[in-house]
């Protein structure tokens, strides 16, 4: 429970005070570290204007928890091939999934309903598309949903961990993931998060899943609220952080939001994991918008520690970062990322060098260890390839071999750091091998990359096998990704980008956005051009071979360059050469008065003037704010960028930032409320905002909150109503009872017992029963029996069996009537 | 032995020209296109009725000829992967 900590916020939300991985601290005996999200959150970061989006089986987005923060441009239907994101209900409710990852990021805030999301101020979407057949066509077009407006992608599920599959992204999702990185938001990358597989008691091991396994997905581990190992965790070198998650049976449970409206602390395993990380993620992204994909891991690796993570393998690399193949660089502290994030200044451009190419097959002999070893100078000799200092290392290796579980590869870096890329796998009786896998360590980073690598195959048979039977190593190859300086202590080009981008801070009332940066230009000469005078002769008119746009001082030859003065405009200077031109090129203006192209402000394609306010059209990447006759590299508060026209213009009234259209708002305004893809009044309680009357409609006088005026259309029910069959109902129909529950203000109708007429308080608590059954207590019975004796209908009476549905055959209608 | 792929009747196809010559190239060998896959540029997924809804089987027949079509660049027959929630 929440510790009585002065610093400890007062949410209403009814689940707040068991949310218990967010309160951990020295003061609990169990959880003794935090993850710091109030801590970040007291400082100003609940992912505002961050989008994050669940790849799963759908997202109940009129959830009472979810429907405030619910943003239908980060969904999509993939399985139904629609906007709808909705999961697909059904008796035993199989789509939850997707509801209950989306909670724990942005579940609302101070609700009345559910649970706090760790960024629940970010915006949160679905992409439904693991309820239906998964190819990799569902795949790449799930990764690749609007990756200009999603800022964060969370994945929890992968291959199957059953302990014998090797499996991962194909073609197109790999290239999804290459498009993400590169292009998404606006280049700075997608952020992709990944659960870690759940396959510790079948022995599987995550290097063995393509998605974790790629430097593209910052992969997630979980740990139990004391800190020991999940009974379902499985280890690799690939994984970067961790959160606390659920455990054995004793261990205390996560909650977020469920289907139908509920809440629920049925979410386990690393699926609860991945979501954390990126609620975390939000924030960070809330406190400096421009980090890059690959920014935001070495965020994690800088902040991340051991806190009181239980594994018998911590070890420091070479750079100083303690890493663990359970845990990565350990718990997350969210606290710790935003500040950091904060002041971040963008690491240097990735190279990525093949360091390592070795095709001589070799064998690999049972019960020993094969061990190849390559010097490397990381391609010094490349300085577009160089690698000095190491982030993701990949090792791509093709194994034959007759059962591939018995294989365990381990790869040493020239500081010495061992990372465990493969460990033994009973459940793993494949003669496939692998075949140009990619075997991804993180263990290394920050080392530097020259140096000794050596890869380490041991064959440790788990069943008897002939000697002859051997695996073979027949290719390898080391890939060092990294960078060539040091990425925290260098001052590089991208720092005053970043400097760049300060200056587009939107605000409110005159719009103050970004110019295009101010850049020295060359000087003009100020004087009218007029050529010397060639051997002290005066200036001589040539009419019959001057150029047309000669002046009448003439010229020295034929050409528009060899004129004297111009007719029109002159262009150019003294050091590039002049010529004389009818009109003045795109990025320059005429100056009639010195009969001169002068070079309009940087960004303008054409401009009346040199000032930046003087532009009349924008140059590429630039956009033009018809009021202020400027070129900006962003659209102001209130605008949105235009980029066929190249033109700012207005958003809706409503929204003080959209996108691509004027009404696809993503911030509103004071006094509105983003819900269900736009900015909506705030209407009061017991109203909802019409859009078509664009005015705020009553509710049905059963809802207390609603979407809508019908009867079906209620969040909450009004005071002494239940929740039945969509609506709000004075009293439970026949057959159904009230049931408070949890995390809800009003009942909800569930289902007496079959034999039940009518039930208070539980199920099987029934008051009446059905035709044809008798009430024996608090039970309805109808069976009957004639061979009853009296010591046999004590028997049954005494022991109650009557009302206990595996005895109740034994129940005699003929011993109730003999009393 | 390993478990036999499940092909179905949705493919992948490279091709070079423009989203109004994906659609020739699909109503030409009797696909349906629905669309580009995601921000992949001349990547689409096109979808045949007539193939095995859920085969164990490659198929054969008309997809040869989406293959040899010169806009074609490449294709891929969809496999159902077997994915689990963690």
């Amino acid at each position: 429970q929440a510790q009585s900590d002065p610093h400890t916020l007062n949410f209403i939300d009814p689940l707040w005070s068991n949310m218990w991985y967010m309160h951990c601290g020295p003061k609990s005996t169990r959880c003794r570290s935090d993850m710091n999200v109030q801590a970040a959150w007291n400082r100003g970061y609940t992912g505002k204007n961050v989008v994050v989006t669940i790849l799963d089986d759908g997202i109940e987005k009129n959830h009472p928890d979810l429907a405030g923060n619910y943003d239908p441009y980060a969904s999509y239907d993939v399985n139904g091939n629609d906007h709808d994101p909705s999961p697909r209900y059904d008796a035993s409710n199989e789509n939850k999934h997707g509801t209950r990852c989306a909670g724990e990021v942005a579940a609302s805030a101070n609700n009345s309903c559910c649970i706090v999301g760790i960024a629940y101020n970010a915006k949160i979407g679905g992409i439904r598309m693991l309820d239906g057949d998964v190819t990799d066509v569902v795949e790449a077009k799930s990764l690749g949903i609007r990756p200009n407006y999603i800022s964060i992608y969370s994945a929890s599920w992968g291959p199957d961990d059953d302990g014998k599959t090797v499996d991962g992204p194909g073609q197109l999702a790999k290239q999804a993931f290459e498009y993400g990185i590169k292009k998404g938001r606006q280049g700075l990358g997608s952020i992709f998060v990944w659960a870690s597989g759940n396959g510790g008691r079948e022995g599987d091991y995550c290097s063995c899943d393509g998605y974790t396994n790629s430097i593209y997905t910052i992969s997630v581990s979980s740990t139990t609220e004391s800190g020991q190992k999940p009974w379902y965790l499985e280890e690799c070198a690939s994984t970067l952080a961790t959160t606390y998650s659920s455990g054995a049976f004793y261990d205390r449970k996560i909650f977020t939001t469920d289907l139908r409206h509920h809440c629920t602390d049925g979410h386990t395993g690393t699926s609860v994991s991945a979501p954390m990380v990126a609620g975390v993620i939000a924030l960070a992204l809330e406190a400096n918008s421009q980090l890059t994909w690959r920014d935001v891991q070495h965020l994690l690796v800088k902040t991340c520690r051991p806190a009181h993570l239980k594994a018998s393998d911590w070890k420091t690399n070479g750079a100083g970062h303690k890493v663990s193949h359970l845990y990565g660089f350990g718990l997350v502290d969210a606290e710790a990322l935003v500040l950091a994030a904060k002041k971040w200044t963008a690491v240097p451009v990735q190279h990525t060098c093949v360091a390592v190419t070795d095709k001589r097959p070799r064998s690999i002999p049972l019960m020993q260890t094969l061990r190849t070893t390559a010097l490397t100078a990381a391609c010094a000799n490349r300085s577009d390839q160089r690698v000095g200092y190491l982030e993701h290392v990949v090792a791509r290796i093709s194994i034959s071999h007759p059962r591939r579980g018995d294989l365990q590869i381990h790869l040493i870096s020239p500081s010495g750091t061992k990372s465990q890329l493969l460990a033994k796998r009973l459940l793993d009786h494949s003669n496939e091998g692998f075949s140009n896998w990619e075997f991804m360590t993180v263990h290394c980073w920050g080392e530097k990359a020259e140096g000794e690598w050596t890869l380490e195959i041991r064959d440790i048979p788990s069943q008897v096998r002939h000697p002859d039977r051997q695996g073979k190593l027949k290719e390898w190859s080391l890939i060092l990704y990294g960078t060539a300086e040091h990425p925290y202590n260098t001052f590089t080009s991208h720092q005053s980008r970043s400097r760049m981008l300060e200056l587009s801070t939107p605000v409110l009332g005159p719009p103050r956005a970004s110019l295009s940066p101010p850049q020295a230009e060359a000087p003009e000469d100020e004087e009218d051009y007029t050529a010397p005078p060639s051997h002290g002769r005066p200036n001589t008119l040539q009419t019959s071979t001057c150029h047309p746009e000669c002046g009448n001082k003439g010229c020295e030859g034929p050409r528009a360059d060899q004129c004297l003065n111009c007719v029109h405009f002159s262009l150019g200077n003294a050091k590039t050469g002049r010529k004389c031109v009818s009109e003045c090129p795109l990025g320059y203006f005429g100056d009639t008065a010195g009969r001169r192209c002068r070079r309009c402000h940087r960004g303008c394609e054409t401009c009346k003037g040199k000032s930046p306010l003087q532009c009349l059209s924008c140059r590429p990447g630039f956009y033009h704010h018809q009021d202020m006759n400027a070129c900006m590299t962003h659209c102001p508060a209130g605008s949105y960028a235009h980029e066929s026209e190249r033109t700012c213009r207005k958003c809706h009234p409503s929204c003080k930032k959209c996108a691509d259209e004027p009404e696809k708002c993503t911030v509103c305004k004071a006094g509105f409320r983003f819900a269900q893809g736009r900015c909506n009044p705030d209407c009061e309680q017991g109203t909802y905002f019409d859009s078509e009357q664009m005015k705020c409609g009553q509710c049905h006088p059963t809802c207390k909150s609603c979407v809508g005026p019908s009867r079906e259309e209620c969040i909450h029910c009004a005071a002494n109503f239940h929740f039945q069959d969509w609506k709000c109902v004075p009293d439970c129909g026949e057959g159904y009872y009230p049931e408070e529950m949890r995390g809800l203000l009003h009942k909800v109708c569930r289902r007496c017992d079959d034999s039940c007429l009518s039930c208070e308080g539980s199920s099987r608590n029934c008051s009446r029963c059905k035709t044809g059954f008798t009430q024996l207590g608090t039970s309805c019975v109808n069976h009957t029996c004639s061979n009853a004796d009296e010591t046999f209908c004590e028997m049954v009476k005494s022991n109650r069996l009557c009302e206990r549905k595996l005895f109740v055959q034994f129940c005699c209608r003929t011993c109730l009537l003999a009393g | 032995r390993p478990p036999h792929p499940v092909y179905t009747n949705h493919w992948a196809v490279q091709v070079l020209g423009g989203p109004a010559e994906a659609d020739r190239v699909a109503a030409a060998h009797g696909y349906l296109n629905l669309g580009q896959i995601g921000s992949l540029e001349n990547y689409y997924h096109f979808y045949h009725s007539k193939t095995f809804k859920r085969s164990t089987l490659s198929s054969r027949g008309p997809h040869t000829f989406l293959r040899m079509d010169p806009q074609v660049k490449w294709l891929q027959q969809q496999e159902v992967k077997r994915r689990v929630k963690r």
